[in-house]
Formats: structure tokens, sequence, C-alpha cells
């Protein structure tokens, strides 16, 4: 508190009493989020990301709760979500929106970029592509099921040697999102410190049933290919607990 | 942990709130819209210090310890600190137009006290 001009300024410890000007104090707190946020400046957006897209991929993830404020909330065993205050990982999740340069009818390759900077400590504990399928309304002659096969391929990016991934049946009743699990391939990306991640991708069958993959298309924004990546900081996954 | 509320010189939490569209950051931060960024102030008289339950923490276990050794840190100032944070969860864009979510543990201060 102020002291009153007859007064001395009491003794005190260097968090109490002053209070630093506004301004200063608001730059502390930008450098304060950038520094928790293990990012050097504010990220340059110069372009907005298509709201369907982002909405789509918001509304599929299985996190936890999150308040207005940014407090979250955590599901607990039975069920009730409770603020999670003692959360002590770190952990992140990262959507990315694929971007694609080559298109066959049988083959797409779908590129995806991301940058572990700033984060170098991440380690990768889930990861899976997002693939929506989606049925022509003429596929209906060959009876109500529908079984393809698809194939994800991780390309090289140096070279153009491929190997499988994931190989996949899929059941399809109607247009739905698939999943396709990449942990183990998105973990050497980031372990490499690459930014880039080369897919191919191959369905078998889709043409026969007249299903179709949907890819980078204007018109479906809200059904573009994403991967959503879960890590949290490498230097906790092999923490010993004494409590 | 008190508030202030401009009454009290004791130490006390502080609501600082911070609307990032007001400072232009919610072109690339979607959730939150704002951060608190809660800090602790005011004084810490004797008798506050490390009295168990107001402020129990790891600096006030560490000072209790001096103090039964006869010596006694800082002499009889005690700081002001935050004894209580919560995880903050923030959803932004990065470099690369990916969508980050990220729960960052201990950047909110729910509660402050003297150790």
């Amino acid at each position: 508190s102020p002291a009153r001009p007859t007064e001395q300024p009491q003794d005190t410890c260097s968090s109490c009493g002053s209070r630093a000007p506004e301004r200063d104090f608001l730059e502390a707190v930008k450098r304060h989020i950038l520094s928790r946020l293990q990012l050097r400046q504010r990220p340059n957006i110069t372009h907005a990301v298509p709201k369907a897209a982002m909405v789509t991929a918001l509304r599929k993830l299985h996190a936890g709760k999150v308040r207005e404020d940014g407090r979250v909330e955590i599901p607990s065993l039975d069920g009730h979500a409770t603020p999670g205050p003692d959360l002590q990982e770190q952990s992140s999740e990262i959507i990315s929106f694929a971007e694609t340069d080559d298109l066959t009818a049988s083959r797409v390759r779908l590129a995806f970029m991301i940058s572990n900077e700033g984060n170098q400590n991440l380690f990768v504990f889930q990861a899976n592509l997002w693939l929506y399928l989606k049925l022509l309304p003429y596929s209906s002659g060959k009876g109500s099921r529908r079984k393809v096969r698809v194939k994800v391929h991780f390309q090289e990016p140096d070279n153009s040697s491929r190997w499988n991934l994931v190989d996949k049946k899929v059941d399809l009743k109607r247009s739905a999102w698939h999943t396709f699990p990449l942990t183990a391939a998105v973990r050497e990306l980031f372990e490499k410190r690459e930014r880039r991640l080369n897919l191919e991708v191959q369905c078998e069958g889709c043409e026969d049933y007249a299903v179709v993959p949907v890819y980078v298309e204007p018109g479906e924004e809200s059904h573009r290919p994403f991967l959503v990546v879960r890590a949290r900081q490498a230097d906790n996954r092999h923490r010993i607990r004494k409590r | 942990g008190l508030e202030c509320d401009g009454r009290t010189s004791l130490c006390c939490r502080q609501q600082f709130y911070i609307d990032f569209r007001l400072i232009g950051w919610n072109d690339w931060i979607i959730a939150p819209s704002g951060y608190y960024g809660n800090y602790c102030e005011g004084s810490c008289p004797a008798y506050l210090a490390g009295v168990p339950g107001s402020a129990s923490s790891f600096h006030t276990a560490v000072v209790n310890q001096y103090r039964m050794r006869g010596l006694n840190p800082g002499a009889v100032n005690s700081c002001c600190i935050p004894t209580k944070l919560s995880t903050m969860s923030m959803l932004y864009f990065d470099d690369e137009y990916n969508i980050v979510k990220r729960d960052v543990p201990n950047m909110i201060v729910e509660e402050c006290g003297c150790a």
C-alpha cells in the first residue's frame, strides 16, 4: 500500500506493495504467455483458416471441457467433470489440415506441415489421420454394406521410397469420418525435427461402391482431411512419482 | 486467500484481466478470449507469515525450518506469493496455420498468501 507522506515506506519483499505501471505489466504478461507456449514471438497470421474446416476438426476432439476463461475441466472416473487445477503435465494437441499436390482417381498425396519448432521436447503419444468417406447418392446398388480398404503410405521427403503405415478395412453404411493411426510416423518426424509429413492415401474398392474419400476440395472445406497429434513434454515420459 | 478490494493493505489477489481483442491477439488465439493475469500484492506482517492453512506452501516450510534452527532469513519479512495456481487451456494457430491446443499448468493465480 502507498505510504503516507509522513511515513517511511514499509520494508517489504519485492512482490509486496509496489505495482508496476499497467503498460509494463501488460508487456510482461504477453512475454509470459509466449514463453509458456514456448513461442519466440506471436505467430504471424496473414490469412484465415476456413471456418468450416476448423469447426469440424474441433468437434472431433475428445479433450476435457474448457471453460470460458481457459480453465480445464477434466472428466473424473465417476463421469463428472471437475476443475483440473492439479494437471501436472503440459499437454498439447495439434490439428493440421491437409494440403495436396497430386490427385489421381485411385490415390492421392496429402502433405501436413507440423512444425515442432519452439516445442522441441514434445513426445507424441497419439496421432490420427481423419478422413471423410462419402457415399455418392447412387451408391446403393450392391447391398447395404460396402467394404473398402484404405491404405496409407508414408513417403520419404528426400526420395521416392515409401512404406505402408496403415492398411484398414472399412465397413461403410453411410458417409462418415474415419481415423487412421499414425503415431509412430509422426513421432519419428518430431524426433528427426522434420516439418513435412507426406502421405499417400489409396482406397481399394471405393470406385466399385461409389465411395469418394474427400480430400482437399474448395466446396468441401468442412470435410477436409486433418491430422490430430497429441503430445506431452518429453521430459515427463519416464517420470517416477513419490507422494 | 484475500481478494484485493482497495481497502486492505494485506497480501491479497489482484485480478487483472487481459482481453485478447484489445491487444490484437485474437487473430491467433482462438480460445479463451482473454487471460486472467492475476497477481499477488500487499504486505505480509509477521503474524501472517507461515500460518498453517493461510499459506502453507513449499516456501513456508523452508522458512519455518530455518526458524526452527535459530536462523532467520529475511528478518521479519515474508513474501506475498501465489499459493494456489490453476491450469489454463489455450487454443491457437501456430505459424503453419495448425490449430494447437495446449494445457499449460500453473497459469492462473487462484489464491495468494504469505510465506
